[in-house]
């Protein structure tokens, strides 16, 4: 799955997801990628996020919808309402979450369970940067 | 005029480290880059952030390397069937397609599908068709398939085939 948030220069937010879903799923098997809230949610006033991992998991945990109700209701920084979505029902939902967001201010979270999180940004006019690893 | 961000992944996993060896560590953070940087420099000339995060998801949808577009995923048919969605921060309009075979760019006909079309999700044949209509060239099924993707997709059958010996058709 690839995925994209961002933030531009008028103030306004967006969010892209695509995937080719899982290895050897069913034919007409549907994803979180498509699901609005699922793998893909934005609000100007609020956030962007895009998901990837189980997309079954993601689906029934609602978790870029998640980081949007974290930050709406309970005021939470992005940062704080990303790692709440990758936690979200995990004592039931068990698998692999990824999890790209960013807030009206530009302040953005990348966050994981997983080892692998291959992702990248760039803020204006900084140096881009780019990671294989979530250790990196 | 104020700050702007894009931020883009290209998959999570967890996976053993040896799984990724160092020349397709570096072809993947040079995919990261270019999608990174198509996206990017559409927000640095003033674009929106709608056509930002469309273009860095078609760039990571034209290479091989992630499960988007070329390079998907094989169901347990041997086909790649894709999906996608966008979503624009300002309107709360989105666009959104699954169950596509023969799209280059998902993506794209998600964006097509938010501006164009009086409904917000389409999928299979209604979204081939759609495609169609809005003058989008499709492609051979073998466009999307990879040696790599194919690999993977022969060594399930041949668990499954373990597995299940006598559930042949």
């Amino acid at each position: 799955t690839v995925g994209a948030v961002a933030l531009d220069q008028h103030g306004n937010l967006a969010v892209a997801t695509s995937t080719g879903g899982i290895e050897g799923k069913l034919r007409g098997r549907v994803g979180d990628s498509c699901i609005y809230g699922g793998g893909s949610y934005a609000n100007n006033e609020v956030c962007a996020a895009s998901c990837t991992g189980d997309g079954e998991i993601i689906m029934l945990a609602a978790c870029a919808h998640e980081v949007y109700a974290l930050r709406k209701y309970k005021k939470l920084s992005i940062a704080k309402a990303a790692q709440g979505a990758v936690a979200v029902h995990a004592d039931k939902l068990q698998g692999d979450r990824g999890i790209i967001a960013i807030d009206p201010e530009g302040n953005f979270a990348i966050e994981s369970n997983t080892n692998v999180m291959r992702c990248a940004y760039r803020v204006g006019d900084d140096e881009p940067f780019v990671a294989i690893w979530k250790e990196d | 005029m104020g700050k702007y961000v894009i931020v883009i992944h290209g998959g999570a996993v967890t996976t053993d480290p040896s799984s990724i060896p160092p020349e397709k560590e570096a072809a993947l953070k040079k995919g990261l880059e270019a999608a990174l940087h198509a996206g990017w420099e559409i927000l640095n000339r003033g674009g929106t952030a709608l056509d930002a995060v469309e273009a860095a998801v078609m760039s990571m949808e034209d290479n091989e390397l992630f499960n988007a577009g070329r390079g998907g995923m094989f169901t347990l048919n041997g086909e790649v069937e894709t999906e996608a969605s966008v979503m624009d921060g300002l309107t709360l309009r989105g666009g959104a397609v699954s169950g596509l075979k023969l799209v280059k760019n998902p993506v794209h006909l998600a964006r097509l599908v938010m501006e164009k079309c009086k409904h917000t999700f389409l999928t299979a044949e209604g979204a081939h068709e759609f495609a169609l209509a809005q003058g989008l060239m499709l492609q051979d099924p073998s466009y999307f398939k990879t040696d790599e993707q194919r690999q993977e997709w022969l060594d399930i059958i041949q668990e499954a085939e373990v597995e299940h010996p006598n559930k042949h058709d």
